[in-house]
This record gives C-alpha cells, sequence and structure tokens, in this order.
C-alpha cells in the first residue's frame, strides 16, 4: 500500500 | 511541496527561532508555559520516530532536527538554565499534562489509518499538536500581560497550521489519492482553537492597543 503521502509533511 | 506547505513550514520555523531567540537573548521565559513546550517536544518525538528510517529528503530530515533541536532546548532552557528558570511562572502555569495527553492516547489507539506502533505514534503526535498550545493559552489569559513576542509566537504557530490547511486543500485537488482525514480533522480543531486568539490578536494590532485577553 502507498504509504500515506502525508508522511512527507512535517 | 506547494506554496502553502512551504509557507506553513517557514511560519513554523520562524515562530520557534523567535522563542528560542527570545529566551537566549533576554534570559526570561516570562508569559511562557513550559507544559506547552513539553507537549511541542512530544509531539516531535512521536512524530519524527520515522528520522533515521525513512529519509524523504533532505529537507524534511533538517527541518525535522530543527524542529527536534529548539523544541528540546526551549524546554531545557526554562527547566535547566540558572537565570532562565527564575522567570518561569510555575504556580500560573499548572495545566496538567495526563488532561491532555491521555485522551490523545485514547484517541489514537481507536481512531487511526493502520494499527502499528508508528502509525499509531503519528496519529497520536496529530491530536496531541492540536490541543498543545491549551496550557499557553489559559497561562495568556491568567497572567493577562502578553509581551508582543509572546503574541507574536503564539500567532505564528496558528497562522502555520491555517497555512498548511491551505496545503491540504491543494494536494486534495492535485494529487488523487491525497486523502488524509484523520489530519484534516486534527489540523481544523487545531486551527479553530487559535480562532479567538486570532480575533483578540487583530483587535488589538488595529486599534494599536496591548493585547488583552477576556478572563
Amino acid at each position: 500500500d502507498n504509504p500515506s503521502v502525508s508522511k512527507d509533511e512535517l | 511541496m506547494n506554496i502553502f506547505r512551504l509557507a506553513g513550514d517557514m511560519t513554523h520555523l520562524v515562530s520557534v527561532l523567535v522563542l528560542l531567540l527570545k529566551i537566549h537573548t533576554i534570559k526570561s521565559c516570562a508569559g511562557i508555559s513550559l507544559k506547552t513546550q513539553e507537549l511541542y517536544a512530544l509531539v516531535f518525538t512521536t512524530r519524527y520516530l520515522d528520522l533515521f528510517t525513512d529519509y524523504i529528503s533532505l529537507y524534511n530530515t533538517v527541518m525535522k532536527l530543527i524542529f527536534l533541536g529548539s523544541s528540546f532546548s526551549i524546554v531545557w532552557y526554562i527547566r535547566r538554565h540558572k537565570i532562565v528558570r527564575r522567570s518561569y511562572d510555575k504556580d500560573q502555569d499548572t495545566f496538567r499534562h495526563y488532561f491532555i495527553v491521555l485522551p490523545c492516547l485514547v484517541l489514537a489507539l481507536l481512531i487511526h489509518h493502520k494499527f502499528t506502533f508508528k502509525e499509531v505514534m503519528w496519529t497520536f503526535s496529530l491530536y496531541l499538536e492540536a490541543v498543545a498550545i491549551l496550557p499557553q493559552l489559559v497561562l495568556l489569559q491568567r497572567t493577562r500581560n502578553i509581551d508582543n513576542l509572546t503574541g507574536q509566537y503564539v500567532f505564528l504557530l496558528g497562522a502555520y497550521r491555517a497555512l498548511y490547511i491551505l496545503n491540504w486543500i491543494y494536494r486534495h485537488y492535485t494529487e488523487p489519492h491525497y486523502v488524509h482525514w484523520i489530519t484534516w480533522i486534527a489540523g481544523i480543531v487545531q486551527t479553530l482553537l487559535y480562532a479567538d486568539f486570532f480575533y483578540y490578536y487583530f483587535q488589538s494590532w488595529k486599534n494599536n492597543v496591548k493585547l488583552q485577553l477576556p478572563a
């Protein structure tokens, strides 16, 4: 599953 | 990376650096809630568990280190620095940590995207960040004196999350699979908490009077 994208946020 | 998120990160960065600079230069933490600062250190610790496991970008890693470093330095200054600690008003800063930490932990255990340690900790950090400002707002209302640096600090902290909401809206329309309602709800709750402070902040700024919060 796609790593939840908001993990690229601070 | 979009302009809203970059502006949000820069606003957040300036807010913590303004606070650190204030404490470092005037050697005082008058009006600052240690409780809120400790909660922010906990937010960053539980949010950045992936600091050493998932490399996203140099910017991401550097900013995480700056936020971790600045929040722990602020806590150290208020707790340990022989001059700064004298100006800490512990009789007024009495908000109980566990009144905030426990509900956020329970909520994270109940409502999350995936039931893994890192995901629950990350969700916990989102809920915690939304309410971590409460001890600081309570302290401001009690002491009623808001020096402009503290006022600016709280204002910038609220502005950063408001910019993040614009970032989430932007990403929702530009990235199809970008849906994270937990992030959104926590972020909206957080910004709403600042709303009344924003109101009084603008009133004081518009009428050019000292910022006073109603008791």
